[in-house]
Parts: structure tokens; C-alpha cells; sequence
């Protein structure tokens, strides 16, 4: 563990915290893709099966189990719940999602380190959560008005996998033969889709005005 | 290579 990868572990907590805080307290997801949540849920569920049959430490188990949980509870918030779901714009949230998901899976069944069940997953997972963003990003653009904690919630997850690249170069010049090309790669391109949500944030931050991106 | 070492990250 290093400090890239804690803070980029933090900043990813911290994000879902955001969004859990805003759908629990005042009811409300405005603005939230419904989409990019059970993409998120299917990429931690791709992703921690190994919670089942290994153990790394205290901190790796709770995280995933926290990650897991958290992400499936949004979801049913989004779907079930009537009051949260009342705010859920689905109108505006049309991002073909399911179109990510086969074109990802197709990919690691060309594309992994070894060729097994859990592996594949883990390597679908990483091209997943590359794009997993895309119908958040869309809806913010529709979104004429983002309220500040979906701008938080949004700005946080785009800097925790930013973090892991410093955490990737880290170890890279602090460890032998440590290289994931796959999971660099993947690392890479989901942070550049972040880059323009990078740009408006940091000026509204600045300027002090309402977070928006150009339509 | 170590397979736990391997997959150490979230």
C-alpha cells in the first residue's frame, strides 16, 4: 500500500459517501445516471468474487464488501424506492449502457493475462469500469443545472483512478517486474474521459458559479 | 510471481 493508492481509495469511498448522503438524506438522485450505478454494481460484482475464495487483508475485504453493498443499495434506492426514484430523470438518463457491456466482455474474452473464469471477469470488470462513466457524463451534459454533491460525487470518482495511476508508476519504479498493462491501459482511458468534467469543474470551482458543461 | 500480490488492489 502507498499513498496513491490509499488516497486513490479514499477518494473513491469518499465518493460513493457523497452520493449514499445525498440519495439517503433528501430523497433525491437528480442527476444521477441510473445507468452508471448498475454499471458500477456489475463491475464490483465481476470484480470481488474473490472475496470468496481468497484473502488479501482486513482493509482489501471490508473495502470490496463496502463497494459491493454500497453500489447494489444505490441501484435498488434508484429502482425501488418511491420516493428517491420519483427524482430519477430516466427520460434524460438514455445512455445505451447494455451496449457497453457486450463489446467489454467480448474484449476480455480476446484480451487477459490467463484464460479462466474468474480472470476473464476480472479483465471484463477493468474494461467496464473504463466506461462505466460514459451515461454519467452524458446526463450531466443534459443536466442544465448540476447540483453540487453530483459534481463532487462525479469529480471524486474521476480522481480516485487518477490517484491509482500515480499508485501505477509508484510501484512501477519501486518494484521488480511489476507491470498490468491491461489494467494501466484501462486505468488510462477512463481517466481521459473524465478530462473535459476535469476542466469545468476546476473553472467553476474557481469562478465560484454553477457547475455546467456545454451541451 | 505471487498470485495474492497480483491481484492486491480494489
Amino acid at each position: 500500500m502507498n499513498i496513491f493508492r490509499l488516497a486513490g481509495d479514499m477518494s473513491h469511498l469518499f465518493s460513493i459517501l457523497l452520493l449514499l448522503l445525498k440519495i439517503h438524506t433528501i430523497k433525491s438522485c437528480a442527476g444521477v445516471s441510473l445507468k452508471t450505478q448498475e454499471l458500477y454494481a456489475l463491475v464490483f460484482a465481476t470484480r470481488y468474487l474473490d472475496i470468496f475464495t481468497g484473502y488479501i487483508s482486513l482493509y482489501n475485504t471490508l473495502m470490496k464488501m463496502f463497494f459491493l453493498w454500497s453500489s447494489f443499495t444505490i441501484v435498488w434506492y434508484m429502482r425501488y424506492h418511491n420516493v428517491v426514484r420519483r427524482s430519477y430523470d430516466k427520460d434524460q438518463d438514455t445512455f445505451r449502457h447494455y451496449f457497453l457491456i457486450l463489446p467489454c466482455f467480448i474484449l476480455a474474452l480476446l484480451v487477459h493475462e490467463k484464460f479462466t473464469f474468474l480472470e476473464v471477469l476480472w479483465t471484463f470488470s477493468l474494461y467496464l469500469e473504463a466506461v462505466a462513466i460514459l451515461p454519467q457524463l452524458v446526463l450531466l451534459q443534459r443536466t442544465r443545472n448540476v447540483d453540487n454533491l453530483t459534481g463532487h460525487y462525479v469529480f471524486f470518482l474521476g480522481a480516485y483512478r487518477s490517484f491509482y495511476i500515480l499508485n501505477w508508476i509508484y510501484r512501477y519504479f519501486t518494484e521488480q517486474n511489476y507491470y498490468k498493462w491491461i489494467t494501466w491501459i484501462s486505468g488510462l482511458v477512463q481517466t481521459a474521459l473524465y478530462a473535459d468534467f476535469f476542466y469545468y469543474y476546476v473553472k467553476s470551482w474557481r469562478n465560484s458559479e454553477r457547475l455546467q458543461l456545454p451541451a | 510471481k505471487n498470485s495474492k500480490r497480483n491481484k492486491d488492489e480494489l
